[in-house]
Formats: C-alpha cells, sequence, structure tokens
C-alpha cells in the first residue's frame, strides 16, 4: 500500500525509487559497455559476395586475403594437391591429421561464433528490458525531487473552473487545475461536468499523462 | 456554482487513489520486466553453458592441428623441390586474381596493394601454403579474437548482474524471513522477494 498513512512517516519516494532509478541505469551501462568497447565482427569463413569487404580490409592489412582465391588458379591448386607420400609416408599421415583437425576447428569456431552471437543478442535483450524498465520507473524516480513535502496527497486540485464560472472556457468543458505531489501546477481540461461520475478519474489521467511527459523529457 | 473547500478536498482524494492505482501498475509491470529478464537470464545461461562445451571442442582440435602443423614443419624439406616450382606459377596468377578483385570491388589505392602484395607473395613459403597456413592463421586469429570478446561480454555481465542483483533481490525485492526458498537469478548466492508479494510490510 503506497498511499500515506497518516500516524507514520509518509513515504519517502527519493529513498525508495531514485536508487533503483540510478541502479538500473548502471546496470544498463554495464551491460552495453562491452558494445561500445570492442565492436566484434564476426569473421569471414567463406569467399562469397557479401563478405567481400572483409576481404577488402584483409588485403589491405597484410595481403592474407588474397589468399583466398587460390580455388581460381591452378597451379596453386596443384601445390595442395602435392602428393609426398612417396618420399615421407608420415608427412602424408600428418597432414592428413592437420586437414582433419583444421575442419574439425574451423566447424567449432564456427559454432562457437553462433553462440557467442547469440549470446551477445542476450546481452542486448536484457540491456533492453532494462532500458524498459527504465522508461517504465522513470516517472515514479522523477518524483524523488518533488515529494520533500509532507503532503498528504498524492494529487491536490487547486482551482475547478467551467463556462458558468469563466466565460472563457466553452460551454461543456471543465478546466481543472492540479499539482501531482509537488510538482508544477498541471492545468487539464476534459469535457465532463464536476458532476460526472467518472470526473476525477479522467481529470488524474490526464494530469498523469502530462507528467510523465514531461517527466520523460 | 463555487467549488467549495471541502469538495476539493474531496476530489483531491478521489484523484490521489487513481494515482495511487497507477503506481501499483507501474510497480506491477515492473515486475514482469523483472521475470522478463529473470528468464532472458535463463537463457543466456544455457547459452553459456554452450559456449563452454563449444569452446572445450575447438580448443582440442586447435591443439591437434597445431601438433600435426608442427611435426609437418619438422619434415619441410621433403617435396620442396615440386612445391617451390608449382609455388613461382602460382603467385603471378594469385596477384593477377587479387589484384582484379581488389580493382573491382575494393577501389582503392590499388597500387599500394599491388606492391604489399608482391612482398607478401614473394615472402611466403609454398609449404606454408601447402598445409594451409592461411586457414590456420585465421583461425589462430578468431580463437584469440573470440576469447577476448568472451570476456568482455563475461565481465559487463558480472558487474550489470551484481547491479541487477543488488536491485531485485536486497533493496526492492527483500526476503521474507520465513521464506526457506531462496531465489536468485544473477548471483550464485540465492535469495528470496518481497517487494511485491501482497503480504509485504515493506512499503509501510
Amino acid at each position: 500500500n503506497v498511499m500515506p498513512f497518516p500516524l507514520l512517516e509518509p513515504l519517502n519516494f527519493h529513498d525508495v525509487f531514485q536508487p533503483f532509478y540510478d541502479m538500473i541505469r548502471q546496470a544498463q551501462q554495464a551491460m552495453d559497455a562491452h558494445l561500445q568497447r570492442t565492436p566484434y565482427h564476426f569473421p569471414v569463413t567463406e569467399f562469397t559476395e557479401n563478405n567481400d569487404r572483409t576481404v577488402c580490409k584483409e588485403i589491405r592489412h597484410n595481403s592474407t586475403g588474397c589468399l583466398r582465391m587460390k580455388d581460381q588458379c591452378e597451379k596453386c591448386q596443384e601445390i595442395l594437391e602435392v602428393d609426398c607420400s612417396a618420399s615421407s609416408p608420415t608427412q602424408t599421415l600428418l597432414r592428413q591429421q592437420l586437414n582433419t583437425s583444421l575442419q574439425l576447428a574451423e566447424k567449432f569456431s564456427r559454432l562457437y561464433d553462433q553462440l557467442l552471437q547469440s549470446y551477445q543478442q542476450k546481452m542486448l535483450d536484457t540491456s533492453t528490458l532494462l532500458k524498459q524498465l527504465n522508461e517504465q520507473f522513470t516517472w515514479v524516480s522523477q518524483l524523488a525531487n518533488l515529494t520533500q513535502s509532507d503532503d498528504q496527497y498524492y494529487l491536490q486540485v487547486f482551482t475547478v473552473n467551467s463556462h458558468s464560472s469563466d466565460p472563457s472556457i466553452p460551454s461543456g468543458l471543465t478546466k481543472v487545475v492540479v499539482k501531482l505531489f509537488n510538482s508544477f501546477p498541471i492545468t487539464v481540461t476534459v469535457p465532463q461536468e464536476v458532476s460526472s461520475p467518472n470526473f476525477m478519474e479522467n481529470v488524474a489521467e490526464k494530469a498523469l499523462q502530462q507528467y510523465r511527459r514531461k517527466s520523460h523529457i | 456554482r463555487a467549488i467549495s473547500d471541502k469538495e476539493l478536498q474531496e476530489m483531491s482524494t478521489e484523484g490521489s487513489k487513481y494515482v495511487n492505482k497507477e503506481i501499483k501498475n507501474a510497480l506491477k509491470e515492473v515486475k514482469q520486466i523483472k521475470t522478463q529478464i529473470e528468464q532472458t537470464n535463463e537463457e543466456r545461461k544455457l547459452l553459456l553453458s554452450s559456449l563452454e562445451e563449444a569452446k572445450k571442442k575447438k580448443e582440442d582440435a586447435l591443439n591437434d592441428t597445431r601438433d600435426s602443423e608442427n611435426k609437418l614443419k619438422a619434415s619441410q624439406g621433403v617435396c620442396n623441390e615440386t612445391m617451390t616450382a608449382l609455388w613461382e606459377e602460382c603467385k603471378p596468377c594469385l596477384k593477377q586474381t587479387c589484384m582484379k578483385f581488389y580493382a573491382r570491388v575494393c577501389r582503392s589505392g590499388s597500387g599500394l596493394v599491388g606492391h604489399q602484395l608482391e612482398e607478401f607473395l614473394n615472402q611466403s613459403s609454398p609449404f606454408y601454403f601447402w598445409i594451409n597456413g592461411d586457414r590456420i592463421d585465421s583461425l589462430m586469429e578468431n580463437d584469440r579474437e573470440q576469447s577476448h570478446v568472451m570476456d568482455v561480454m563475461e565481465d559487463s555481465f558480472t558487474r550489470a548482474s551484481s547491479i541487477m542483483d543488488e536491485l531485485f533481490q536486497d533493496r526492492f525485492f527483500p526476503r521474507r524471513p520465513q521464506d526457506t526458498q531462496y531465489y536468485s537469478p544473477f548471483s550464485s548466492f540465492p535469495r528470496g522477494s518481497l517487494f511485491f508479494n501482497p503480504k509485504s510490510r515493506f512499503a509501510r
């Protein structure tokens, strides 16, 4: 129950919500830090049109990108097919072992990359949820600086005017000035009479909307 | 008709009830988001074990690769002549193919790249080519990057989760004294939560 309880101290929004807001922000910042620090470009494993840019980068960096094009040169292919079994049987076996383990390592490296990407996505999801949490709570946390008084009302109505008391107000509308906690005065206009059953609910809803909007800004 | 002070007071009470209801709704939504964060965290934990498993298999394969590579290097001389002859014929084709690609796709600084490429090819050995040295180097480089990225992500998450633990467990979702089953989504020390429990006395 967050309504004020007359015999006890009023709820202190500063103590309750401000740390919450600060901590969500801290958690979110910590979560996002790695993305700002090390934008990880998942490596290219095959030579396709889609990763041309990466190959260009590799060529510019140290020319190794050119070796990806060995498939297009017959003589280069022949080197890979050289069979040394006649002079060294162990070398052929070792090379087979090397190729097998290399393929396996490449496979697990790709798997690791995929998992890493999913992991990164999970962190982004958590960060997004924290952001949502932050947005959801901003308007309440902003109350911190505005709720230092001992006022027992969350919403206080100051003036209520309609066409009969103020001819500048169009007929059928009611203009109400309220304060939420000890915030700035908020003026809302509702198309209802004071006697309407849900008059105050509409006034409070509109006032809160304005308050939330301004808090968010 | 002028509105009396009593009426204004009644209206204030009525409006305060609405605001109170909205605050409660906001808290409920926060609770829902918290649950979602916990679910995401569970999925993250599962992913982490898959990552550890994949890492172990990758490292084993990398060790085998390094091992075979070292053994092969020890017997480099065999077939060297054949390979060198082929390499001399491979180089111009590789250079030409690469330069064509670079001019067509990358479109910048071809002159400089051409010189660098020539130097690179002259310094490379056919043996390196024969054992797929470029693929091995690329794997090792990826391995280093992957480890680094994982370390940074873990570090970020550890910091974020310790804040979230404090946030969700200690300050705003305190544990009921009668709780026997503690629950902690982020850290390894489980605790309980109470803030949104109807029996909570926390707010008061």
